[in-house]
């Protein structure tokens, strides 16, 4: 069990388990936008300088309602620290087909070409409506 | 003989033996009945496995709610005949190739037709007023990716990367539901019996008000369809014996609302008898004011009139209801308490077509005045006729009375009203 001394277990104990290692600098945000489909796995030295990072840092920002600036910024860092779903956003290859895998494997799910316009904002539009308030 | 090719399934049937829809290549489960699990050595540590079990079979009951897909929780079969398995882990985890990262950010993940995982070193919670992450909602979010959804940053999406806590109960909404319905379709007929439920209410200045509600019904369950919506309530169906008491539980032919200045009678009708509802008390009169015992005889109520039938529906216009058996309609005065003279007569001649050759000829499933369309329906299958009304005849005298609109589906006009398993009426 998870430690903890008290009656009412106010005092639970994290797990010993690491907390997931926020995004803090351009190193650790090339790592998130390759994780989830924004970019290529690949590690540039300098990641500031590549066009190809700050293109996809903008298609992050702008995806997600921020300022457009290509700068990691705080409201980026803050985005891309939420509680999010492990599958990728996108998956920037070539080759567009589906493709079907294994828990055991490294890759997910095949982005369609439709929900990858979306993810990317070429086609992005924005849903003002409400949500919905009826109870079930 | 090569014994070998008895080996090999039929081009229509899966290794279960079960119909095969589509064997192209697609993001989409090809059958419609799927089975789940919640594994067995990847309970959370955080809920009682009642709370995680009654979190996904809603999960799963939701995406079932606007998909023609049902969804059963089976514990017995073997593990390799279950489609979507769930569970619980931290870092490494359930034989997973990708890691979780520990408490923060990546909360759960899925794979296309396949498992699902949680991420046990976040905070889930079963209800939705306690801090921590919706279980409940992350389980729909995911179900989304094993059928076949991606991503969307579409404000209100479901499939939003990121978890949005809730401010209120939330639900798919038309747009969710439209993607999903592109993989699989949207939700048919037939239906039993069709109305619009008549409620007369005081307002705050005393006044009387008029409202009605729509209902469907197919076989033990029945939907309110939100006509403002263009969807059905949330959490529909849900099971006739409860929603309506005294009144047969499964399969009704046909309800009709006979409404004069002097008459306000509801009717339900199954066999050869029918029961009169009581709107006051909310459940079948057993003997109503006049005396008459429920259930009657159809004969006795109704004379001249052959049962069962298939569908029935009253016209305010000529003060009569209108029985519809095979390929024959009969016209029954309720003032006079009789057929009308010259019925029965052909379903074609007394809806007849506008368009050559469209026309369901017979056998209705379903006869439906809409209060919302000022106009009958005559619905078949997964089809539907409108009847021309009186200010489309206005419009245009050269329509014939009762005339029939050509064709159109049913799903196009009502939508999203999709069965459940079983298993999840009860819900």
């Amino acid at each position: 069990e998870r430690l903890f001394h008290s009656r009412d277990h106010s005092d639970l104990q994290d797990s010993s388990s690491e907390q997931a290692k926020p995004v803090t600098d351009l190193h650790s945000a090339q790592q998130f936008l390759s994780r989830y489909g924004w970019t290529e796995p690949e590690f540039p030295i300098e990641p500031a300088k590549d066009p190809v990072f700050t293109e996809a840092l903008k298609k992050f920002q702008r995806a997600n309602d921020l300022p457009v600036t290509g700068i990691l910024d705080d409201a980026t860092t803050k985005a891309m620290n939420k509680p999010r779903c492990g599958v990728p956003d996108n998956q920037v290859t070539e080759n567009k087909n589906a493709t079907l895998v294994t828990p055991q494997s490294n890759t997910f799910i095949q982005v369609n070409d439709t929900a990858l316009n979306q993810s990317i904002g070429s086609n992005y539009t924005v849903n003002h409506e409400k949500s919905p308030s009826r109870i079930r | 003989k090569k014994r070998f090719l008895n080996m090999l399934l039929p081009p229509d049937r899966d290794k279960n033996g079960q119909v095969v829809l589509d064997r192209t290549e697609t993001t989409a489960f090809a059958r419609r009945s799927l089975k789940w699990r919640l594994i067995g050595e990847g309970y959370s540590s955080q809920l009682s496995i009642e709370e995680q079990t009654y979190a996904f079979k809603l999960a799963f009951r939701m995406w079932s709610e606007v998909t023609p897909l049902d969804f059963e929780e089976d514990t017995t079969s073997p593990i390799s005949q279950i489609d979507i398995k769930l569970g619980f882990g931290t870092g490494r985890h359930l034989g997973c190739a990708h890691t979780f990262d520990g408490e923060g950010q990546e909360f759960a993940h899925a794979w296309l037709q396949s498992d699902i995982h949680f991420d046990d070193d976040e905070h889930f919670t079963a209800a939705d007023t306690e801090n921590g992450i919706s279980l409940l909602k992350v389980a729909v979010h995911e179900i989304g990716h094993v059928l076949g959804l991606a991503h969307s940053h579409r404000r209100g999406s479901i499939m939003q990367p990121n978890y949005i806590p809730q401010e209120s109960a939330f639900e798919l909404d038309w747009s969710d539901r439209k993607a999903i319905q592109k993989l699989y379709g949207s939700c048919e007929g037939p239906f039993d019996t069709i109305f619009d439920w008549v409620r007369k209410e005081r307002n705050q200045y005393g006044e009387l008000v008029v409202r009605y509600n729509t209902y469907f019904f197919h076989k033990s369950w029945y939907w309110l369809y939100e006509n403002r919506h263009n969807r059905t309530r949330y959490g529909d169906p849900i099971a006739v014996l409860i929603g309506w008491q005294g009144i047969p539980a499964s399969d009704l032919d046909a309800f009709v609302h006979v409404w004069t200045w002097n008459q306000d009678a509801s009717y339900f009708f199954k066999g050869t008898q029918y029961w009169r509802y009581d709107n006051e008390n909310d459940k079948a009169y057993t003997e109503d004011t006049q005396g008459a015992h429920y259930p009657r005889l159809i004969s006795e109520g109704f004379p001249g009139i052959p049962s069962p039938i298939d569908t029935a529906v009253y016209d305010r216009r000529i003060q009569s209801i209108y029985f519809l058996k095979d390929s024959l309609v009969f016209a029954f005065d309720i003032n006079k308490n009789q057929i009308v003279d010259h019925f029965p007569k052909r379903l074609t001649d007394v809806f007849p077509a506008l368009v050559i050759n469209d026309h369901p000829i017979g056998n209705i499933d379903a006869a439906y005045y809409s209060y919302t369309y000022n106009a009958i329906f005559l619905l078949k299958g997964k089809e539907y006729w409108r009847v021309v009304n009186d200010r489309e005849r206005w419009q245009n005298p050269s329509l014939p009375y009762n005339g029939l609109f050509a064709r159109r589906n049913i799903s196009e006009q009502w939508f999203d009203i999709c069965n459940v398993h079983a298993s999840m009426l009860k819900m």
